[in-house]
This record gives structure tokens, sequence and C-alpha cells, in this order.
């Protein structure tokens, strides 16, 4: 199963994570 | 006739060398391509039609009474042991970490955890919504999504026709003019997908503080959504079977999209009773969809629980 999440945010945006990385709930995705 | 002779004899000596040689280097350098070349092989559309040919949604809904039948207590910490010990899953975490305590293999799937195991960042504006791998990130470049490096797909093809903008009174001539509604001149489009590995945590929270318009029923293919079959199949995303909520968050657009895959082919929206995933489409078109307005008042918080994957 999968998650797909499509947004509008300012150009700033910046993620935190990265492909192949291991994540959990609540965890930080990006910051503007 | 001598060097003729010499010539011949010096060709039959040395030729299976040259040959066994020349093979030895093709192989090499065939190998090399093929490692360099990985991630960019794709499936034809042949091989997508054949893939698309394979019972995916009958072998999904056959998983899913299965997983659902009722496993005897005695039997319980062996089955669901094993399935722990081959997909790691962490009972440290689960609120009921007694393996008896699961009837069935459907119910252990969607345990969920104690509290206090997971922490909503407080300071982040978009968290985690599962725990899971980050298959894909980025922007959305002219109404495109990158599904694997050098391999996109269309927004419009996943997400459908923009009719809620039409339903929140907003303009919406076509798709393209909708989409750049939808995105102001300071905003551009980002997309992010994690998947979510088979002895993970399989309920879902909320990613943002946002507030859904609209829910999309696309009642799609069962295909697999693992990492290598991402990478494989083009449009993936696009073509299972998946339930997409549209709305706003404090910067514009935003979209929570459950793609369904075949061993977990059901999506369940704890707030959303009449969703009906992984239901038999018998001759209807399977790319058809269901719409439905969200009633303004159902708003998410950032790190509330939505829903969970079931199996089958």
């Amino acid at each position: 199963s999968t998650i797909v999440l499509l947004f509008e945010a300012p150009v700033g945006f910046e993620f935190k994570v990265k492909p192949g990385q291991k994540i959990k709930v609540g965890q930080c995705l990006g910051h503007i | 006739g001598n060097a003729l002779l010499r010539w011949t004899g010096f060709l039959l000596k040395w030729a299976p060398v040259g040959i066994c040689v020349f093979g030895a280097i093709e192989w090499q350098l065939n190998k090399q391509n093929c490692i360099k070349n990985r991630t960019l092989h794709t499936a034809t559309q042949f091989q997508s039609k054949i893939y698309s040919l394979l019972p995916l949604r009958l072998i999904s809904r056959c998983w899913g009474w299965l997983a659902s039948c009722y496993v005897p207590e005695s039997v319980r910490p062996f089955i669901f042991g094993l399935y722990a010990n081959t997909f790691k899953v962490n009972l440290g975490e689960a609120l009921y970490p007694d393996l008896k305590h699961y009837k069935t293999l459907a119910e252990f799937f969607t345990r969920p955890l104690r509290d206090g195991v997971r922490t909503i960042d407080a300071d982040a504006p978009l968290i985690s919504p599962a725990d899971g791998k980050i298959l894909h990130l980025g922007k959305a470049c002219r109404s495109l999504i990158e599904q694997v490096k050098g391999v996109n797909y269309n927004i419009a093809d996943f997400l459908g026709p923009t009719t809620w903008l039409r339903e929140s009174k907003q303009n919406s001539n076509n798709d393209m003019n909708a989409l750049k509604y939808a995105t102001n001149d300071s905003t551009i489009l980002y997309h992010c997908v994690i998947y979510l590995a088979p002895g993970d945590y399989h309920r879902f929270h909320s990613p943002a503080n946002f507030d859904p318009l609209f829910r999309r029923h696309f009642t799609g293919d069962l295909f697999s959504v693992s990492p290598r079959i991402a990478t494989w199949l083009p449009g993936l995303f696009c073509l299972n079977e998946r339930v997409l909520y549209v709305g706003e968050w404090e910067h514009g657009f935003f979209s929570f999209t459950a793609v369904g895959a075949t061993n977990v082919g059901s999506v369940q929206i704890f707030m959303d009773a009449e969703l009906k995933t992984n239901q038999w489409v018998g001759f209807k078109n399977p790319r058809s969809f269901y719409d439905l307005t969200i009633d303004h008042g159902n708003f998410f918080k950032k790190g509330d629980l939505i829903g969970q994957f079931n199996m089958g």
C-alpha cells in the first residue's frame, strides 16, 4: 500500500527526507 | 602452399581463443549497461497489458477472505509470530503485544500502536501520515509528477477531472486552468510518495491541518505497489484502485491519496462509512470513479487518525 501526497506550497518549501529513507508517523516531511 | 598451410594452422589455433575473448568482453559490457540502465528499465505496453490480465482482484479478495478467517488461539503465536519475524514487525510498539489477542491475520495487520510511541512534530507544517519508506518526492512540473527518475505521469490522470472546483464555486474552464488556479505565483505543487511495507503499522494519519472538500474513489486495478513494480510499471498510481481526498490547507491545494495494492486492496476511512473499496467490478469500466462532496466541518487536524489499509 502507498500514500501519495500532492500539495501546493511556497516555492521555498524544502523536504527534510530523502527517497529510500524510512519514516514514522508524525515525523517532519518538510519545512517552509 | 606452405604459407597458406601455416596461416590456416594459426587461424585454427587462435580463432577460438579470440572468439572467447571477444565474447567475454561483450558479455561484460552488456552486464555493465544493464546495471547502469536498471533504473530506466520500464515495462513495455505489451508487458503492462499481460500484467493487467492477471486475476489480481480475485487473488486480492481470496487473500482478504483467508486473512479474515478466525485463527484458533493455540496457533496464533505460531502464525502471527511467523508473520512478525518474516516482515520484522515491532511488537513492542503494538497496543496489544500478546499475539493471542488478535483473532485474525487481518486484525493483526491493522494493529493499533501504544499511546506515545509516535510523536507528532508540532513545528512541522507537514508530517508523515504513515510508517514506511519514501519512494519518491519532489516538485510537480508542468502538470507532471515523476514516478521514478525519468518516468512521469500526468496529474490530471492521477486526480481525474477537477470537478471539486465547480463544487466550491471556483473558476474551472478546463483541467489546465483549474490546476493553474490551484497554484498561484508564489507557490508550486509538490508530491511525496510513501510505501508501507507488510510489517509496517498500516493505519494512516492526517499529514497536516487540512479541510477536505471532496472524495474520489477510483475503482482501478490492484497491481502490486512494491518499489520494484513502482520502478517498472509507468503510471502505476494512475492505474490502481485509490481513494483521494482533495481539499485546502494553509498554502492552498492539498490532496491525500491512499493507493491500494494486490495484498492490501481495501482502504477504510473511519469518517467515511459509504466508502467501499476492493469490490467486484464486473463488466464496468475499471477506470471509473465515484465522487462524494464532503460537508464542511470535517476538518483533519495534523496527526489525526484517518483510516487504515486492510488485507484483501
